[in-house]
């Protein structure tokens, strides 16, 4: 992995075969665990890295869920190479790792992102075929089983919100929701879109403030200063329906609602010229900014138990 | 696979919820096959070639400020496509 090129954009065989790459350099601290398998039945990948120990606290990230937004699960690759490289050089991922696990899915939509690949690059939602109708996909980020079927989302298939026909109906999701369950110990989850320049924390389908949110706020705060610090790139933040628009049956306000303190959402940056086609040579930088705020958000959830 | 050409995406800027408003009117008329690819102010959205003028029309009859921020959406994939073609033989 070395020689892998991370400033351009890989076709979704290309990943799994760095995932498998990755785990086969560092059999130590390096496992892959498939979840699940996607609507058409591609395996859903999840990373492990682990220093030992069973059942550790741990963190979650999830990138790629909106097919479409290549430089998220561009930017997992990175991250993935960055732990396991700053795994004892970087005292704060060093320390991290010898308490707690990371997970990391760099594709939860590997059927959406094919197809992003082979025919149409434009493509959101993953690949379910609707009954009834002849449009294609859901929108994984609207099947969440918090606040289902509320505003910000649709019931009509065509519609690139269109939230499913119930909540958890998609493998996709599914499979992290048993994943997220059966695991029971997971601290931190952050969950990575692109692109608009925002960290986000619950919640999105209702007004209701988070219980933490003032921890959330100062969190968030400091992990965009931190991500600022790189390059300049200026982030906003706050809850999902304050900053953005209200928008139900999303992740980050199920695994809050599960229980999980430290669930955030990233939209990774916008050079406000290319919208979802950013050209790869801003993939490294902008998961390089990111890392920094991942850092400051999986370090205070270490330094914060619950 | 799809083809974009001639599709344009505009970043749009409602000075007010009013105009957010006037934009949402937008994504309720399915023939133009609009695309909104985000929903804060600003707004973007991709916009196939046959429903430019209506959308343009409809913009600036609104006063609502827009500008063009892809001309040409398949030029960018077709550069795209051509970079990863480029590197990744030698790369993997």
């Amino acid at each position: 992995t070395d020689t892998f090129h991370y400033t351009t954009y890989h076709t979704l065989s290309e990943i799994y075969s760095f995932q498998d790459m990755l785990v086969a350099e560092n059999p130590k601290l390096v496992s892959k665990t498939v979840i699940g398998q996607s609507y058409e039945g591609r395996p859903l990948n999840v990373l492990k890295f682990s220093t030992g120990g069973s059942n550790r606290p741990a963190i979650w990230i999830d990138t790629g869920i909106h097919a479409r937004e290549w430089v998220t699960q561009a930017s997992g690759i990175v991250f993935a190479k960055k732990i396991v490289t700053e795994y004892g050089t970087d005292s704060a991922v060093t320390e991290i790792l010898n308490r707690m696990d990371v997970f990391l899915e760099m594709v939860v939509n590997p059927d959406g992102y094919h197809f992003t690949h082979t025919n149409n690059r434009m493509w959101r939602k993953n690949r379910k075929q609707n009954r009834g109708s002849t449009c294609v996909g859901v929108d994984l980020n609207r099947n969440w089983n918090a606040g289902f079927g509320g505003h910000g989302s649709s019931n009509n298939p065509c519609s690139e919100i269109y939230r499913g026909t119930r909540a958890h109906s998609e493998p996709e999701v599914k499979s992290i929701v048993n994943f997220v369950r059966s695991h029971g110990n997971i601290k931190a989850f952050i969950s990575i879109h692109s692109y608009s320049q925002m960290l986000l924390f619950p919640y999105g389908y209702t007004r209701k403030p988070a219980k933490d949110q003032a921890e959330l706020d100062q969190v968030a705060q400091k992990a965009i200063t931190a991500l600022a610090s790189l390059y300049g790139t200026s982030y906003r933040y706050g809850s999902i329906i304050t900053t953005i628009y209200q928008s139900s049956g999303g992740s980050i306000d199920w695994t809050y609602n599960q229980g999980i303190k430290y669930s955030y959402t990233f939209e990774l940056r916008d050079t406000g010229h290319f919208g979802f086609i950013l050209p790869a040579n801003q993939i490294v930088p902008t998961a390089n900014e990111t890392w920094l705020a991942l850092k400051v958000i999986m370090d205070h959830t270490f330094k914060n138990p619950y | 696979k799809g083809d974009f050409h001639g599709h344009q995406v505009f970043r749009i800027v409602p000075k007010d919820d009013v105009q957010l408003a006037l934009v949402r009117v937008l994504e309720d008329i399915l023939d133009l096959e609009l695309d909104f690819w985000r929903w804060v102010t600003p707004v973007d959205v991709r916009v196939p070639s046959h429903s430019l003028q209506v959308v343009k029309t409809y913009l600036e009859n609104h006063c609502i400020k827009y500008f063009t921020m892809i001309k040409d959406l398949q030029a960018l994939l077709d550069e795209e496509q051509r970079q990863m073609k480029s590197i990744a033989p030698a790369g993997n």
